[in-house]
């Protein structure tokens, strides 16, 4: 009995101490994991602020940068509308002020092209169109109206097969005259000239506005339009002007005398007058010898 | 408080890989920010 009594086995399986110390392990880790998420949390937090913030500096520096090389490529297009910048640059402040900026803007274009258009108007209104009588063999498309021309360019076109040249007045930097001279489809000896724009300086050479001029109004039947004043000049007796400067002025004087007197002869009216005229003198000359 | 240790295991896992996100954003702005700033200057 002492034996079984002294040699009593242990039954217990001390199973509790086991599971508290696990318990323990378990809540260390889960604190710490708290501690954890709680640490990155707060690190997503920051972080996120910082790119909310670097985000919004990048977009004002972007905006910056855009503005600068806009308004570079406007100066470099149009020079004149540098003023303009102060007004965009205060656009960036609030859209209610880039909003009327804009719109004056407009206004500012609208008006631009108003003018524009109204001196366009003008200038169509002063279109005029001369014929030049030039010789069969001349092909140049030189007309010699007076005045000193650049010759700025020529074209010929598919539907429009006759050359034309472009002239630009020289003879005085502001003045804004224009040239085209095209020879005539129905008549090639024909040489026409349309003009746009006044001149604003007086004919340089006299004698080259003198020189050959006959201006019939009973030329060749050619097609006109009634807005543009058409004016008809021979210019196969120029030709017979070699130089057109002041020593050759007598001769000038006589062709323009001829020409006259040709056109004059031409004048059933003047040929009618001239010999009642005559036939007048003649009579008062027989009254007095007798 | 109520949640298990591998649920919080989860809940930090899923947070890093948020961070490593924004960490990588943020460097990319940074870099267009600065580059941006040198073309400016």
């Amino acid at each position: 009995m002492d034996q079984y009594s002294s040699s009593l086995v242990d039954t217990s399986l001390d199973l509790t101490i086991g599971i508290t110390r696990m318990r323990v392990e378990e809540d260390s880790t889960t604190s710490a994991l708290v501690d954890e998420l709680k640490r990155v949390n707060a690190e997503n937090k920051k972080l996120s602020e910082m790119l909310t913030l670097m985000c919004d500096n990048y977009n004002v520096l972007r905006k910056q940068l855009m503005e600068y090389v806009n308004n570079t490529e406007r100066d470099q297009v149009s020079p004149p509308k540098k003023r303009k910048s102060p007004a965009r640059d205060d656009a960036n402040s609030s859209a209610v002020v880039g909003g009327v900026s804009e719109s004056s803007s407009t206004d500012q274009d609208d008006q631009y092209l108003c003018k524009k258009q109204r001196e366009e108007t003008v200038v169509k209104e002063k279109v005029s169109r001369v014929y030049y009588k030039t010789e069969a063999s001349d092909t140049t498309l030189v007309v010699k109206d007076g005045y000193q021309w650049r010759k700025y360019g020529q074209k010929v076109t598919r539907d429009n097969p006759s050359p034309r040249a472009y002239f630009k007045c020289a003879c005085a930097p502001s003045c804004s005259v224009k040239k085209k001279v095209q020879r005539s489809v129905e008549d090639q000896s024909v040489l026409v000239a349309t003009y746009e724009g006044e001149h604003n300086h007086p004919m340089p050479s006299q004698i080259d506005s003198n020189s050959g001029l006959n201006r019939s109004p009973g030329a060749a039947n050619r097609s006109r339009s009634l807005a543009e004043p058409v004016t008809t000049i021979d210019l196969t007796e120029t030709k017979k002007v070699t130089s057109p400067s002041r020593v050759d002025f007598p001769e000038v004087q006589k062709l323009l005398v001829e020409q006259m007197a040709s056109s004059l002869t031409k004048d059933p009216n003047f040929t009618a007058a001239l010999a009642a005229a005559v036939t007048g003198k003649l009579y008062q000359q027989n009254q007095t010898d007798k | 408080k109520d949640k298990s240790a591998s649920e919080l295991r989860e809940e930090l896992n899923r947070v890093y890989s948020e961070n490593k996100k924004i960490k990588e954003m943020l460097e990319t702005v940074c870099e267009k920010y600065y580059a941006l700033h040198h073309h400016l200057e």
